[in-house]
């Protein structure tokens, strides 16, 4: 991985003072091979490794660490401190109960991540209620009712079949009960769509959630950026989450999409069950995608 | 001047080409290779056509056999139950005889989602009950008579991580029962989404350890990603891209043309 390929160019000998010039861009190359191999979009890379080139040169090498190691131990922190620093909880409701929408493209894990949130929040107390507004997928509110069932997560299923009118009875409903939590699974959609993207931002003007979770592929590449801005710009992203991350993927979207938008990474999906859901942790992404 | 591979304005346009190729999801490794293998013909034709010329020798695949039977395999949500009734529909719309068989027996609905599909392009299909044997669902449906009678059967799978053993094994041991079942008629395509990076390849490679992979289905590429992707798993695995999927309608699947991606890939 990157911290053996480190501490062969930059050598095995340990307190040597501080990092040469050469020594520098020797280790800036590498990280930015790692990083473009760990999926990281090449904008936020360049932009990365240059403020990271900047603290590599001022930076003296503890003594009890080769400057390989010194490399590593910058690169991590420097990843962490961008990928972290924000509060992993779902916002909270000003008053009454709390929506939550969950939109993104096309098989991110829309369906399933509700339920797990659902599940997370039902664990602390809350008494969610999941619907589904998916009228395009076939079968789709046949999906949200099985896996809610599975989980024991109340699924309310309005009539229609116009995204707009199921979510003004969602809520209608919602309002009336005594469920206290509601989350609203939508249809996958590509960001290039401007009339699915306007009926996302209808359908936000109609329920005023408390939070907009973005799901998002952990596998996705370059494209990242686009999907996060995309959604971000009309108001349609106000937080993320990274699903599938229990496979080998590196994540390097993780850096891109809080780069480019600011937006805090808050759950990571780790399986298809509706237990496999974890709080976001900056340090262990940050390794992840070092390799 | 950059004709004849000297000089600043050179360098500059090998570098933006560089990273047109790296935002496109080509990868630094592949990228690198595709950069050098075109410099040889850089000075008489000019950057830009050799990077094409190269990307086009690379994705022209040789398809040997077009098999009766076509699994579909690949990680969760990369469109198989949808590309399977794209294809029903595709063949259908040929004169074809299809046959559907839903061997997802784990996902919740994915009986019923890939019923809809075909009750939508009107093609007969075998939906494994929900937590049945998958292998079992697959030795039934090729076995019945309309698989029999068939031009082409189309067989969908459970989502799975190439990181699941044990999920790998279930579909390793569903590929040989429909070997026994069939001899020499086999399928097996993978589906990509074109908007995954450089975990395609470790993808491709656990798959293949596996079952062996006899073509990649590239998915969703109606988004801005530009599943360059596809270039890197050329470089590097023989598999030919066969189908290609633009949107989520029946009509949105197109057989892979090297010309159309590559247009559609470079500036
Ligand atoms: N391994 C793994 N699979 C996941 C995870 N999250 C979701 N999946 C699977 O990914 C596939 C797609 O999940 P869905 O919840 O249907 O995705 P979606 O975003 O609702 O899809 P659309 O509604 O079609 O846009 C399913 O097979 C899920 O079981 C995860 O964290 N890990
Ligand atoms: N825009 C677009 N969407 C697609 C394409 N192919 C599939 N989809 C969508 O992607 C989502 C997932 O597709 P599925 O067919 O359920 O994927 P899958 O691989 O069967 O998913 P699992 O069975 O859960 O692993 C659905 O919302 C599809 O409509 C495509 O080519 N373009
Ligand atoms: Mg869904
Ligand atoms: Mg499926």
């Amino acid at each position: 991985g990157l911290s053996q390929r480190l501490q062969e160019i930059l050598g095995k000998l340990r307190g040597r003072g501080r990092l040469s010039q050469a020594d520098v861009q020797a280790a800036m190359r590498e990280i930015k091979l790692a990083l473009l191999e760990a999926d990281v979009n090449y904008k936020v890379v360049k932009d990365f490794v240059a403020g990271l080139q900047e603290k590599c040169l001022g930076a003296e090498i503890l003594t009890s660490l080769t400057p390989g190691q010194q490399v590593i131990k910058i690169v991590r922190d420097e990843l962490t401190a961008l990928l972290g620093g924000a509060a992993s909880a779902l916002a909270e409701a000003d008053r009454g109960g709390a929506v939550y929408m969950l939109v993104g493209l096309q098989g991110a894990g829309k369906t399933t991540t509700a339920v797990k949130l659902a599940k997370r929040l039902q664990a602390k107390g809350k008494k969610p209620l999941v619907v589904s507004l998916d009228t395009h997928r076939p079968a789709a509110r046949e999906q949200l009712a099985i896996v809610a069932e599975a989980a024991g997560i109340a699924c309310h299923r309005p009539q229609g079949e116009e995204p707009l009118a199921l979510a003004r009875q969602a809520v209608d409903f919602f309002a009336q009960s005594d469920y206290d939590v509601l989350f609203l699974d939508t249809a996958g959609r590509m960001h290039l769509d401007d009339a699915l993207m306007e009926e996302l931002e209808a359908v936000k003007a109609l329920v005023k959630p408390t939070e907009i979770l973005l799901v998002l592929d952990a596998m996705t590449g370059q494209d990242a950026v686009n999907v996060a801005e995309g959604f971000s710009r009309r108001g349609l992203a106000d937080s993320i989450v990274l699903t599938k991350l229990d496979s080998d993927t590196r994540g390097g979207a993780a850096l891109s999409v809080r780069a480019v938008t600011g937006k805090p990474i808050k759950f990571v999906g780790v399986g298809e069950k509706s237990a496999q859901l974890e709080v976001f942790h900056p340090e262990r992404m940050a390794s992840q995608i070092l390799g | 001047a950059t004709v004849f591979g000297g000089g600043a304005e050179a360098a500059r346009e090998l570098e933006l080409m560089e990273e047109y190729l790296l935002l496109a999801d080509v990868g630094p490794v592949a990228t690198a290779k595709i950069l050098a293998a075109a410099a040889e013909n850089r000075r008489t034709v000019g950057l830009l056509p050799a990077v094409r010329n190269e990307l086009l020798r690379l994705l022209s695949f040789n398809v040997r056999d077009d098999k009766k039977v076509k699994i579909f395999a690949g990680v969760n949500g990369t469109g198989k139950t949808t590309t399977v009734g794209k294809l029903a529909h595709f063949f259908r719309q040929q004169g074809k005889n299809v046959f559907v068989i839903g061997a997802d027996t784990f996902r919740a609905a994915a009986d019923q989602q890939l019923e809809e599909w075909c009750r939508r392009t009107n093609t007969p299909v075998f939906a494994g009950k929900p937590g049945s044997d998958p292998a079992s669902v697959v030795f039934d449906g090729l076995h019945s008579n309309l698989a029999r009678t068939a031009d082409y059967v189309l067989c969908d799978t459970a989502g799975r991580l190439h990181v699941n053993k044990n999920l790998m094994q279930e579909l390793a041991k569903l590929v040989r029962v429909a070997g026994k079942a069939c001899p020499d008629q086999i399928d097996v395509f993978l589906t990509l989404d074109a908007g995954t990076g450089q975990n395609a390849l470790a993808q491709v490679d656990m798959f293949s350890q596996w079952v062996q992979p006899t073509g990649l289905v590239l998915t969703k590429l109606d988004g801005t990603a530009k599943g360059g992707i596809a270039v890197a798993l050329a470089q590097k695995f023989s598999i030919p891209i066969r189908y290609v999927g633009l949107g989520e309608g029946p009509d949105d699947l197109v057989p892979f043309s090297p010309e159309a991606y590559v247009d559609a890939l470079l500036p």
